[in-house]
C-alpha cells in the first residue's frame, strides 16, 4: 500500500510505500492517551506471476477504541462492531449510522465508512470493489485521516506518528534517474533522504480513477522519514 | 387404482359389471405464488357426476386463518357463477331472504386452530361436469426466523390429476427452502420436487393415482394432513427490502446481525380452580423451560393468582444459574384452587417494574414487559372488564409490553385482545391439547429476544400517502417489520426510506434509496409472479391493521376506521370479518339458495358458528365423495378425463 502524507505548511505532501507479505498486519495509530488504536492486515492480488513483486493492499482493518470497550473489525465484506461481549454486524450494503455516546460510524453504501469520535476524530475508510471476476484484482479498502485533533503528542504508528506537525526541507531539487522525475533532498528527522518528485492517487473524491496528488516519494519503505523500520510497525494481531 | 383401470377398460367394452364412482374428482389443484412474502393461492377442483341422474357436489377446502378469501367461481356447463364480496349486513340480509323462502343453503362459519373451513355445495346433472375455483391471498408472516404456507389436503378419493404447484419469488435472496408434508412417507418423498436458485423456487408435489393410495390394490388415499413450505430470505443489518409495483411499495425490514437488548418480564401466572390437572401441569412445564432459556442479562418476576395474588419476590431479580435455580422450585410449587382476580395482580406486575426502573435495577436500553397467563374471566376483585382494561392501562402508562395468553376456551379473548393491543402487545389464544406447553413456549420465544427499540420508518416527505403503521416499539429476532404505501408523487425520481432505531448500546439510522428507474426492472423480475401484488398487499396489510386499531378505539373512531377497512375490503373483493361473498347458484338449483361465505372471528368457539344443511345426496370433500344414493348406474360414454 501507498502511504500519503499532508506536509503543512507548505501544502505539499510526502508519500512512501511498504512492501510486505499478505497477512501481515501494520499497526497504523496507535495513542496511548485516549487507547485507541488501528492496525491493517494486508492481502495481495489473487495470484502473482512467479519473480513479480507482490502488490499488496489492505484488506482488513481493527479499530480498538478502549476507554469505550469498542472495536470495530472492517473487512471488504462486512463491518463488525464489538461492543463488550455484544456484535453488530453491517453489510457494505447498508447506508447505515450508528451512534454511541461520542462515538459514531456512518456507513455509505458500498462506499465508505466514517468514525467520528467527538468532533475533533474523523477517519474515513474507502471500499474499493473490483470487478468479482477479475483474475488477478481483488477487493480492498483504504485508510483517511480527515481530523486528528483529539489524539496526545504521544500517538505512534505508521499515520499516527505524523499527526503532530514535523519538519522537513526539501532542496537541491535536480534531474532524477527516471526520465521526466526530479529527485531532490530531504532533511527529516534528522536524516537526509533522496526523494522523487510523483504523483499518488487520493480516491476520496473519485473512488474509481482517484485524483492525482503530487508528493516527494520516500524510498526504502519510508524509511528515515519514518521513525524505525517499517517492520516496526508490524503486530501480531487485528487488536 | 387397478379398479379405476378396469372402469375405463369397462367402459369401452361398453359391459360394466361393476358400479363405478358416480361423483368423481378427476382433477384437483392448488396452484400458489408467492413474492415478497405475499401469497396467492388457487384451489382449482373439477368434478364430473358420471351418474345418471344429478347428484350433489361438495367443495370443502381449509384455509388458513391469516388469509383472505379474494374470489371464488363455479362453472357449470360452461356458465361461470362468481361470488361477490357485499358488506355484511347487506350479505345477511340477501342470505336471511333466501332462508325465508325456504331455501337453505350452506352458511359455513367453522374455526380450528389455524385453519378455517370453505364449503360449497352444487348439484350437477348427469353427465355433467362442475370446476370450483376458490382463490385466497395471504402475507405470510415471519416467526421465528422462518415464514410458513400451510395447504392442508384432504381429498378422501384418489384423484387422477392431483397437483401441488408454488412458485416463489424473493428479490432478497432465499437463505433456505424446506418442504415437509404430515403424510409423506419415505415412498412419497421423492416426488415432491424441489428447484431453488437464487430468488426463485419452485415447488411441485404430482402423485400418481398408485403413490396417492394408502395401502397396495386399495381405494383409499393416503393424502390426508398438511402441507408445509417454510423459508427464509437472504437478511443482513441493512434497510431491508422494498417492493415498488404500480405506485404502491411494500417495505420489508427484518434486520439480522444485532446483538438482544436484556429484558425484563414479569410472569403473571393464573393458578385458579379452573388451572388445575392438565393446565396447570402444561404451564409448569412450559415455564420450567423457559426458565431455562432465560439470558443471564434478563431480569424476571412471578405473579401467581388466584383470587388474591402473591409475590415470589418484592422485586425484578436477575436470571442468574442460582436465581433461577429457585425459581424452578417456585414454579414446581404453583398449585391451583381459587377464583380469578386478573385486576389486582397486573397493577402490582406494573408497579414492579416501574420500581425496577426507577431505582435503577434494570439496564437503561431493556424491554420491559407483562406476560398474563389466564384461563378464565375475571370474578374476584374487580370483575368489570371494561374497569380492568382502563385500571392496567392507565398503571402501565405506555411504557410496556401486555401480552395476554388465553388458555383453553373459557376465557374472554376479547378483553384479553383489546388489553393487550392497548398495551403495545398482543393476544394469543393457548388450545387446550397436548401441546399446550409447547404453545406456550412458542409465544415465549417470539418475544424473548429483541433486537430494536423505538423503531421508526419514515419515507420521502410528500411523496407518499396512505402509509401503514411505520412505528414499533420493538423489533424482535426472528420477525419482521412490513410497512405499505402508495405512492403519491407521479414525478418522484428517487424514494427514500429512513429507519431510525436504538440496539442494545447504539442508535442506528439506516437508509434505502432506490432510482424509480430501476423500478422498473425490478417491476419486470415481480410480474413473473403476478403484477399487482403490491397493491393487493398494501390492502391486505391495511386492512388488518384498520382491524386491529378498531379494537381499541373510541365508537367514533370505530366507526370511521370500519368503514374505511369494509370500504377497502369490497375494493379488493376481500372476505373479512366486515363483508361477505355471496354466490348465487344457478337457477334450476334454487331449492338450494344462495350461499354464504364469511370471515370467522378469532373468539367465536369451533363449531359454534357452524350451520351446514345438505340434502341427503352424495357429498364431495376436497377429492372425496360418499355415495348414498343408490340408484342404477349405467355408462353409455368414454371420458377421456
Amino acid at each position: 500500500p501507498h502511504f500519503l502524507i499532508a506536509m503543512r505548511p507548505p501544502n505539499d505532501a510526502v508519500c512512501f510505500n511498504i512492501d510486505e507479505k499478505p497477512g501481515v498486519i501494520l499497526n497504523l495509530v496507535t495513542d496511548p492517551v485516549t487507547g485507541f488504536v488501528v492496525n491493517g492486515e494486508l492481502i495481495g492480488d489473487k495470484k502473482t506471476e512467479n519473480n513479480k513483486k507482490v502488490n499488496t493492499y489492505f484488506g482488513k482493518f481493527g479499530l480498538v477504541y478502549n476507554k469505550m470497550e469498542l472495536r470495530m473489525e472492517i473487512t471488504t465484506q462486512e463491518i463488525k462492531l464489538f461492543h463488550g461481549a455484544d456484535i453488530t454486524r453491517f453489510p457494505w450494503s447498508a447506508t447505515a449510522t450508528s451512534t454511541h455516546a461520542g462515538f459514531a460510524i456512518t456507513i455509505n453504501k458500498e462506499r465508505n465508512l466514517i468514525v467520528t469520535m467527538g468532533v475533533d476524530v474523523t477517519f474515513v475508510i474507502l471500499l474499493h470493489r473490483v470487478w468479482k471476476n477479475h483474475p488477478l484484482h481483488q477487493d480492498f479498502l483504504g485508510f483517511y485521516t480527515l481530523d486528528n485533533h483529539r489524539f496526545s503528542s504521544q500517538t505512534l504508528g505508521l499515520l499516527g506518528q505524523f499527526y503532530h506537525p514535523i519538519d522537513a526541507e526539501v532542496f537541491n531539487i535536480r534531474p532524477g534517474f527516471d526520465q521526466g522525475k526530479v529527485d531532490a533532498t530531504m532533511f527529516v528527522k534528522g536524516h537526509k533522504l533522496t526523494v522523487t518528485r510523483g504523483n499518488q492517487k487520493d480516491y476520496r473524491l473519485d473512488p474509481k480513477h482517484g485524483t492525482d496528488v503530487p508528493c516527494w516519494f520516500v524510498h526504502n519503505s519510508g524509511k528515515g522519514f519514518i521513525d524505525g523500520n517499517h517492520t516496526d510497525y508490524i503486530v501480531s494481531t487485528l487488536f | 387404482i387397478a379398479d379405476l383401470k378396469h372402469q375405463k377398460k369397462r367402459s369401452v367394452d361398453g359391459h360394466p359389471t361393476k358400479q363405478v364412482k358416480e361423483l368423481e374428482i378427476y382433477s384437483f389443484k392448488v396452484d400458489c405464488k408467492i413474492t415478497s412474502r405475499f401469497a396467492r393461492n388457487v384451489v382449482t377442483s373439477r368434478v364430473v357426476n358420471r351418474a345418471n341422474e344429478s347428484k350433489e357436489a361438495l367443495f370443502d377446502v381449509q384455509l388458513p386463518k391469516t388469509a383472505f378469501i379474494a374470489n371464488f367461481s363455479m362453472i357449470i356447463d360452461g356458465v361461470v357463477y362468481v361470488g361477490v364480496v357485499k358488506e355484511k349486513e347487506v350479505a345477511k340480509q340477501q342470505y336471511q331472504q333466501a332462508v325465508a323462502r325456504g331455501q337453505t343453503a350452506g352458511l359455513v362459519k367453522v374455526t380450528g386452530r389455524k385453519m378455517e373451513k370453505f364449503k360449497v355445495s352444487v348439484n350437477i346433472a348427469a353427465a355433467k361436469k362442475v370446476t370450483f375455483e376458490l382463490v385466497y391471498e395471504e402475507l405470510l408472516k415471519r416467526k421465528l426466523g422462518k415464514y410458513e404456507m400451510v395447504i392442508r389436503v384432504k381429498p378422501e378419493q384418489l384423484v387422477q390429476h392431483f397437483q401441488i404447484d408454488v412458485h416463489l419469488f424473493e428479490p432478497q435472496g432465499i437463505a433456505f427452502l424446506d418442504v415437509n408434508a404430515t403424510f409423506l412417507t419415505n415412498d412419497l418423498m421423492p416426488i415432491v420436487k424441489k428447484t431453488l436458485t437464487g430468488k426463485k423456487a419452485h415447488i411441485s408435489f404430482t402423485p400418481t393415482l398408485d403413490q396417492q393410495s394408502a395401502c397396495t390394490s386399495c381405494q383409499n388415499t393416503g393424502l390426508d394432513g398438511d402441507f408445509i413450505m417454510t423459508y427464509d430470505v437472504d437478511r443482513d443489518l441493512s434497510a431491508g427490502n422494498i417492493a415498488i409495483v404500480n405506485g404502491y411499495f411494500v417495505h420489508h425490514f427484518g434486520p439480522a446481525n444485532l446483538p438482544r437488548v436484556p429484558k425484563n418480564v414479569v410472569f403473571v401466572i393464573d393458578q385458579s380452580g379452573s388451572m388445575m390437572f392438565t393446565k396447570m401441569f402444561q404451564t409448569k412445564e412450559a415455564l420450567h423451560k423457559i426458565l431455562d432459556d432465560l439470558n443471564t442479562e434478563d431480569n424476571f418476576a412471578f405473579i401467581s393468582f388466584s383470587s388474591s395474588f402473591r409475590k415470589w419476590k418484592n422485586s425484578l431479580i436477575r436470571a442468574t444459574t442460582a436465581n433461577v435455580v429457585e425459581a424452578h422450585k417456585y414454579v414446581s410449587e404453583l398449585h391451583a384452587g381459587g377464583g380469578t382476580n386478573i385486576n389486582d395482580p397486573l397493577l402490582e406486575a406494573a408497579k414492579l417494574l416501574d420500581d425496577a426502573h426507577n431505582l435503577g435495577q434494570v439496564p437503561e436500553r431493556s424491554v420491559s414487559m407483562i406476560i398474563l397467563l389466564t384461563d378464565g374471566d375475571p370474578n374476584s376483585g374487580e370483575s368489570n372488564p371494561t374497569k380492568i382494561q382502563s385500571n392496567v392501562k392507565y398503571a402501565i402508562n405506555n411504557k410496556y409490553n401486555l401480552y395476554c395468553l388465553g388458555f383453553g376456551y373459557d376465557v374472554k379473548y376479547s378483553f384479553l385482545e383489546k388489553m393487550s393491543i392497548e398495551n403495545s402487545g398482543i393476544a394469543r389464544r393457548i388450545y387446550e391439547d397436548s401441546d399446550a406447553a409447547l404453545q406456550l413456549q412458542g409465544f415465549y420465544n417470539e418475544v424473548a429476544n429483541p433486537l430494536l427499540l423505538n423503531v421508526e420508518l419514515q419515507y420521502s416527505q410528500n411523496a407518499v400517502s396512505d402509509v401503514t403503521r411505520s412505528t414499533f416499539k420493538q423489533y424482535y429476532d426472528g420477525s419482521e417489520i412490513v410497512v405499505a404505501g402508495r405512492i403519491a408523487d407521479n414525478d418522484l425520481d428517487m424514494f427514500v426510506a429512513d429507519i431510525r432505531a436504538q440496539d442494545a448500546n447504539s442508535n442506528i439510522t439506516m437508509t434505502y434509496e432506490v432510482s424509480m428507474s430501476e423500478v422498473d426492472n425490478i417491476t419486470q423480475q415481480q410480474q413473473y409472479i403476478f403484477g399487482d401484488f403490491t397493491e393487493r398487499m398494501w390492502a391486505y396489510l391495511t386492512i388488518q391493521q384498520l382491524l386491529q386499531q378498531r379494537i381499541s378505539v373510541g365508537s367514533e373512531e370505530k366507526k370511521l376506521l370500519t368503514d374505511r377497512a369494509r370500504e377497502l375490503a369490497l375494493k379488493y373483493n376481500f372476505v373479512t370479518p366486515l363483508t361477505s361473498m355471496i354466490v348465487t347458484k344457478p337457477e334450476e338449483q334454487m331449492d338450494q339458495g344462495e350461499f354464504l361465505a364469511e370471515k370467522p372471528v378469532e373468539g367465536d368457539r369451533p363449531h359454534q358458528a357452524q350451520k351446514y344443511h345438505s340434502p341427503s345426496h352424495s357429498r364431495i370433500s376436497a377429492g372425496s365423495y360418499h355415495s348414498t344414493s343408490a340408484g342404477s348406474y349405467h355408462s353409455t360414454s368414454v371420458d377421456s378425463d
